[in-house]
């Protein structure tokens, strides 16, 4: 009970731009997931490869990231996370889940 | 342990919009009131904001990685593993268990049985009227029928005379009668349709939120660093008749700003059309004398953007589309047996009565997910939380990757 709240999300995506099926791609589409981490005080996105046939995340095939910092920007309207080194973040995302 | 009935309530595509989360612009008397006596989790969070794996996720207490299920397009039982779902539990504990419109995904996510028999101890009720809901029933200005997202109707002129969550609610009383008088516990899951596109509802809610009082959304644009594989460009709206008359460019938009504000009117519209379901269902438990031995939990499968970003859907991992609302009443503990006779839930007509004003008493700010419903719903009704998952758990029928919730009850929320 003394650990940090947070809650997990994810969402797939069938390629890194807006495609017709960008909003609920087929399962064979899938080629991109956002995983997210949601605390008290941030949201954190990488959007990684996945493979559809073998469900498998590739943590070192980064597409995208998202940061929002709630504090400062409740809505998420300010994506901060170019302006952060993210090694400590992608050596995390390397753990199993 | 006394074990309690249960009457779990979920609806479709419902933000925090409502008068117990702080929205100043809704009209949602009936659930503020449910949740006045009962325990508010402000910050609850599904696992993956679209209908079928949200649902599949919460009823079977595993994330999406674990069911596998990133559509629409396969059974768990089937494709990941034969998981034990919340209302399985519950039935193979000697409850009678009962589905009324959506709880499960339905189609081949659901075995196109709704998980009947695996969940359910008789047939899962769908409204009939449902099989209009994407029809062209909508009345336009030029006075012929489209399929329109905007869709303010007159109840009568619909075929049928009817709405698919007006007939929900008449079989969910319907089965809280049945069983009011029996001996074996019940859980009861009714799946509100609204308030998910498109917006067919009864036209007098539209009255509540005249559009000239209507507001844009706090930040209407695409955020400009916003990566594109972040974006979703709600393609399901654009469908709509109303919608493609407005020649919205692909994929970025924007809305006109008149119709942004019409959305947004329906929207809210939508949710005190459903609001007014919650109500009728929940005071029925009080005319039957159940409201001191039936938990009630409301929740939605994820939320929506109102024009947020330039987003018009969920599809994402915005916070407006994963927040939902979660809320627990739990006689005896949330609020305090009625011994009285006095009405718990009295229903409140948003149409003609004032507003009803909800006290933060029994709020939580801690973040909680979808996946913690099934272990804290079944030890609240008193039965034991299923025990937590292995890091990898294929092959365990039965576990969760949830928190059971069950010491926030008892305990004050610090820091």
């Amino acid at each position: 009970k003394n650990e940090e709240a947070v809650s997990f999300s994810q969402y797939p995506r069938p390629a890194d731009t807006p495609q017709m099926n960008s909003d609920l791609p087929d399962l064979k589409d899938i080629k991109v997931m956002g995983y997210s981490v949601r605390s008290w005080d941030y949201r954190y996105t990488l959007w990684l490869g996945f493979n559809p046939k073998t469900f498998q995340v590739n943590v070192s095939d980064v597409h995208a990231g998202e940061l929002y910092v709630l504090a400062d920007d409740p809505t998420e309207d300010n994506n901060v996370y170019s302006d952060f080194d993210h090694s400590v973040m992608k050596n995390m995302a390397s753990l199993p889940p | 342990r006394e074990t309690r009935n249960v009457l779990f309530i979920i609806a479709d595509d419902l933000r925090t919009s409502l008068g117990c989360y702080g929205d100043s612009v809704v009209k949602s008397p009936n659930i503020d009131q449910l949740a006045s006596k009962s325990q508010v989790f402000l910050n609850a969070y599904a696992q993956q904001a679209v209908c079928a794996p949200s649902r599949t996720s919460m009823l079977t207490s595993r994330r999406p990685d674990t069911t596998r299920l990133y559509d629409f397009n396969s059974y768990w039982r089937v494709h990941s593993g034969n998981y034990t779902t919340l209302p399985q539990y519950f039935k193979d504990r000697g409850y009678f268990t009962m589905s009324v419109g959506k709880v499960f995904h339905p189609g081949i996510a659901s075995n196109y049985t709704d998980d009947y028999p695996y969940s359910w101890s008789t047939p899962a009720y769908h409204p009939p009227s449902f099989r209009y809901e994407k029809k062209k029933v909508c009345k336009g200005e030029d006075g012929k029928l489209h399929a329109n997202l905007l869709c303010a109707v007159d109840v009568a002129e619909q075929p049928g005379g009817t709405l698919p969550d007006l007939e929900s609610t008449d079989k969910a009383v319907q089965l809280l009668k049945s069983r009011a008088n029996k001996d074996d516990p019940f859980f009861l899951a009714v799946g509100f349709h609204k308030p998910h596109i498109p917006f067919r509802i009864p036209q007098e809610y539209l009255s509540l939120y005249p559009i000239e009082q209507m507001t844009l959304a706090p930040d209407p644009d695409v955020p400009k660093r916003l990566p594109p594989v972040a974006y979703n460009p709600w393609v399901d709206v654009r469908k709509r008749d109303d919608v493609q008359k407005l020649n919205i460019s692909f994929p970025y938009g924007p809305v006109p700003e008149d119709f942004q504000l019409r959305i947004r009117q329906y929207y809210y519209a939508a949710v005190s059309y459903m609001d007014a379901q919650v109500g009728r269902l929940v005071s029925a438990l009080d005319d039957l004398g159940l409201t001191n031995t039936t938990v009630v939990v409301f929740t939605s499968d994820h939320g929506w953007s109102l024009g947020e970003h330039g987003d018009w859907a969920k599809y994402s991992n915005f916070d407006v589309t994963t927040r939902v609302p979660l809320i627990f009443y739990v006689p005896g503990l949330t609020a305090q047996y009625d011994w009285l006779g006095e009405s718990t839930f009295p229903f409140i007509d948003v149409l003609t009565q004032s507003e009803y004003h909800f006290k933060y008493d029994t709020v939580r700010r801690q973040l909680v997910e979808l996946v913690d419903v099934f272990p804290t719903v079944s030890h609240m009704a008193g039965l034991r939380a299923p025990k937590p998952c292995a890091d990898v758990s294929f092959q365990e029928e039965l576990c969760t990757e949830g928190h059971n919730l069950a010491y926030t009850f008892q305990h004050v929320e610090t820091g």
